[in-house]
């Protein structure tokens, strides 16, 4: 990127141009454009009075130490140095001007000085001839040259290096977090170079567990002995929590490998020597699996499925008359949600009868049971007053049943007791006299 | 009580013997706080007695078994047109008192109906009245211990205005008669209410329901021949007792 305070093209003139100018003159300039670029002067006018190597009055163009021209005179002079139409480009971003002038200027020709226009021109630094140092190519493979500047690439399964000039074989490594992938060993199925270190972490949401299948073309190399066949030198090192890790080598495909883990740390290692051709996998996700709940008396389990999985959700409801019951208390909705650990987060509830409680007693009366039992859901009572000296409102004895609401109700849907009237004027003993 | 006789036990179950300073009257159940009374039960030179001076008896026959459980009076409340300075006045001649304790109702206390809506009470019919008040023996008036009953006849309103008529004559303080009032009695005389019984029903009997038909009131003497005894008349006050028991 340009440095914005070097500016990319800009003009110099001597000084008074375009008026001759003055003797006795020592004066420099120092053009600088942005790094990654080379300045191109191009001189529009130069008239400086003419000697052979410019011995009297010149313009000197410097690159650092080094010199790239000494100029003086006219473009059609017979002495001096014109530099004519030609540009100058500098090897890099500056370049040192310097004009001198002696303490006499010739009376018949008044030379004018120079003029001269610069621009930024962008070096490619890809184009450069490989240094001889040894130290290699700019780019050891892909050169790709910017304005101002370049960058190295890698062709397919290379990485670049931290130096960001060279390329190395790629691991395909990291972490894989999406639910299924392919991973394959550096190069697969060529043999890759030697000294391969990488690592392959699977690791998904709690909840899932990832199964790998090995592709049939399998090749790691192994040691055979007595004991059989040893991952010496080479091996691929399948790490799973909580299990011994398992160390994989020769040319048998493992298959289907069930984990029942989130997360699977893979390891392929090769020494210097060998001809592992190396492996490749797709690994899945599933969700962990519940037990399937079991029933609830007197209540409904939804839904009814024949398997669960993470994040399934049961429901229970209870029939009606009954009720929800989780540990000794009553509660009004249940629902439970499998688990990343494979469990229901709740243990399942009870439904439990429920009850209408005391019936309201009778003032003047009392109140019977007809059927039921601890005035559960479908009991019946009947409320009666104390005859002959009150009578129920009405005139007949009311039934009421518990209902589903833990009402007690009557057959018109009467929440509330009855009443007792009195019995008037009607004595249980009547005056009788039968003298006439 | 003239001329009757003792009321069994759990017979008039409705009967109240009221105590008023050192009088005695009587009363009916007509509700489980309600007592229905005769306005000049209540009243003494010419203001309302307060609750706390009347005692209140019920569920027995015999006045001394009576007397151990009293119920006390919350409120009283005396008919609005029952004016009677001079003693000569008895129309509107009721009251009711609120008790402080709802009753609860068994064989010996038991409400008495009041009579239906515009009910009319038939000349001759005959009805029951009873009380714990005077009464004659060998000859005497004496106070009863004992509840008493006798049954008489609703005396045509004529009759008994010409009785009256008759007794004016003789005494220049009768009261009048009103058709707030009826009378009952028989022209030979010898049964009768008498004093002490005021404020005491007189029942009639329909479809074998007693009801208050009337209400003790006054009378000139007691039992004497060709005299009546004069009775509220209760069916005239229906909406009187309605609204004072809802209004309270």
């Amino acid at each position: 990127v340009p440095d914005p305070d070097s500016p990319m093209f800009g003009e110099v003139q001597s000084p008074q141009y375009p008026q001759p100018y003055p003797p006795n003159l020592q004066q420099q300039w120092e053009l600088r454009v942005p790094e990654g670029f080379q300045i191109r002067l191009t001189f529009t006018h130069l008239d400086i009075e003419a000697a052979a190597g410019c011995y009297y009055d010149s313009l000197t163009v410097l690159h650092k130490e080094k010199l790239l021209g000494k100029f003086c005179g006219t473009e059609n002079s017979a002495d001096g140095h014109h530099p004519g139409n030609h540009p100058i480009l500098s090897p890099g971003n500056t370049l040192m001007l310097i004009f001198q002038t002696d303490d006499d200027n010739p009376e018949r020709h008044q030379n004018l000085g120079f003029s001269a226009q610069y621009q930024a021109i962008d070096v490619d630094e890809c184009s450069a001839p490989e240094p001889l140092d040894g130290s290699g190519p700019l780019c050891s493979q892909i050169c790709l040259n910017t304005l101002g500047s370049y960058l190295c690439a890698c062709h397919h399964g290379y990485e670049l290096r931290s130096d960001q000039r060279t390329c190395v074989l790629s691991c395909g490594g990291g972490i894989f977090d999406e639910p299924e992938g392919h991973l394959f060993s550096p190069g697969y199925p060529m043999i890759p170079p030697h000294a391969v270190s990488c690592q392959y972490i699977i690791s998904v949401e709690p909840g899932f567990t990832v199964s790998l299948n090995f592709s049939d073309n399998f090749h790691i190399e192994s040691v055979d002995t007595e004991d059989g066949l040893i991952c010496l030198h080479h091996w691929l090192l399948v790490t799973i929590p909580d299990r011994e890790p398992i160390k994989l080598c020769g040319g048998s495909s493992p298959g289907l490998m069930e984990t029942n883990s989130s997360t699977v740390k893979l390891d392929y290692h090769t020494d210097d020597k060998g001809q592992s051709r190396g492996w490749s996998l797709d690994y899945r996700t599933q969700r962990v699996q519940c037990p399937v709940p079991g029933r609830v008396a007197n209540g409904r389990v939804t839904p009814v499925l024949t398997e669960y999985f993470y994040r399934d959700y049961l429901h229970v409801r209870c029939d009606q008359g009954y009720k929800l019951m989780m540990e000794g208390e009553e509660i009004q909705s249940f629902f439970t949600m499998c688990v990343s650990s494979g469990r229901w987060h709740l243990s399942l509830p009870e439904c439990h009868i429920i009850d209408c409680g005391e019936p309201e007693p009778l003032l003047n009366g009392a109140v019977t049971v007809l059927s039921g039992f601890q005035n559960q859901y479908r009991s019946v009572v009947q409320y009666h007053c104390n005859q002959p000296f009150y009578s129920p409102l009405g005139g007949v004895n009311v039934t009421f049943r518990c209902d589903a609401d833990r009402q007690w109700r009557s057959t018109h849907d009467v929440i509330s007791s009855p009443t007792c009237l009195p019995v008037c004027g009607q004595p249980t003993k009547l005056i009788s006299g039968y003298q006439r | 009580i003239i001329g009757g006789s003792n009321a069994p036990h759990k017979t008039i179950p409705w009967q109240v013997m009221l105590s008023v300073g050192s009088g005695r009257g009587g009363g009916m159940v007509i509700a489980d706080r309600w007592i229905l009374t005769a306005a000049h039960v209540l009243v003494a030179n010419g203001a309302t007695v307060p609750p706390e001076d009347v005692r209140i008896y019920m569920g027995h026959n015999d006045v001394k078994t009576l007397k151990d459980t009293p119920v006390n009076a919350s409120s009283l409340y005396i008919h609005p047109g029952y004016k009677n300075p001079d003693l000569l006045n008895y129309n509107n001649d009721i009251a009711l008192m609120k008790l402080d304790q709802p009753i609860t109702f068994d064989s010996s206390v038991m409400p008495l109906c009041l009579p239906a809506e515009g009910a009319t009470y038939d000349t001759g019919v005959m009805g029951l009245v009873s009380g714990f008040g005077i009464t004659i023996n060998r000859g005497r008036e004496v106070l009863t211990n004992r509840l008493k009953y006798v049954q008489l006849p609703v005396v045509d309103q004529e009759t008994c205005s010409s009785s009256l008529s008759s007794i004016r004559r003789t005494r220049s303080d009768v009261p009048n008669l009103t058709e707030n009032m009826f009378c009952a009695g028989v022209p030979e005389g010898s049964k009768d209410s008498c004093q002490g019984d005021s404020g005491s029903a007189f029942t009639l009997r329909e479809n074998g329901r007693f009801y208050a038909a009337g209400i003790v009131s006054w009378g000139i003497e007691c039992g004497k021949r060709g005299t009546y005894g004069v009775y509220t008349r209760v069916s005239n006050y229906l909406p009187w007792i309605n609204n004072t028991i809802q209004n309270n």
